[in-house]
């Protein structure tokens, strides 16, 4: 994993902004701030109401702010 | 197909019809279901 | 808190039922579970998704499964 997610994992999530998970810069940021998704544990919550699945998760990314494949497997 | 006119427990019954597994329609999941049922409608 | 939430954060929630949250009895928990909140996690999700915000968790487990007020605040 990267030395951004292994930051990430060191301590507890909080009130960490979203752009602190691995895969999300100042763009997709951004646009996931302007969809409500503004703290990392809002999108944590988003991957636990689809159930852990991996592939609806990242098809949510990609619809929600347009993730690339490598930033969804971030 | 329009879904928006349906309401989430109607969504949830059409994914099981088309065998779709899902989880909770909810507000922020509604969107990605429907576009899922979109493509199933579609194939 | 009650004996069943003290039991619940006692260990990681990990694929515990919906039921082991403390206010979720059995009439509650397959109305939940009907909706898809099968899974104490899938709850954790959209209180986390509703931004930690209280009065609108409560709103949506009384919309969702009809809980009361102490069920809610349990």
């Amino acid at each position: 994993t990267s030395q951004k997610h292994k930051e990430f994992v060191a301590e507890p999530m909080g009130e960490k902004a979203v752009m602190a998970l691995a895969g999300i810069g100042e763009v997709l940021g951004k646009r996931l701030e302007e969809k409500g998704f503004d703290k990392a544990y809002v999108v944590l919550g988003q991957f636990l109401v689809l159930k852990k699945d991996e592939d609806f998760f990242r098809e949510w990314l990609k619809d929600t702010c347009g993730a690339n494949a490598k930033q969804q497997f971030d | 197909m329009n879904f928006s006119n349906k309401t989430d427990k109607e969504i949830a019954e059409l994914l099981d019809q088309y065998m779709i597994k899902h989880g909770p329609v909810v507000g922020s999941t509604r969107k990605l279901y429907e576009k899922k049922l979109h493509e199933a409608l579609e194939s």
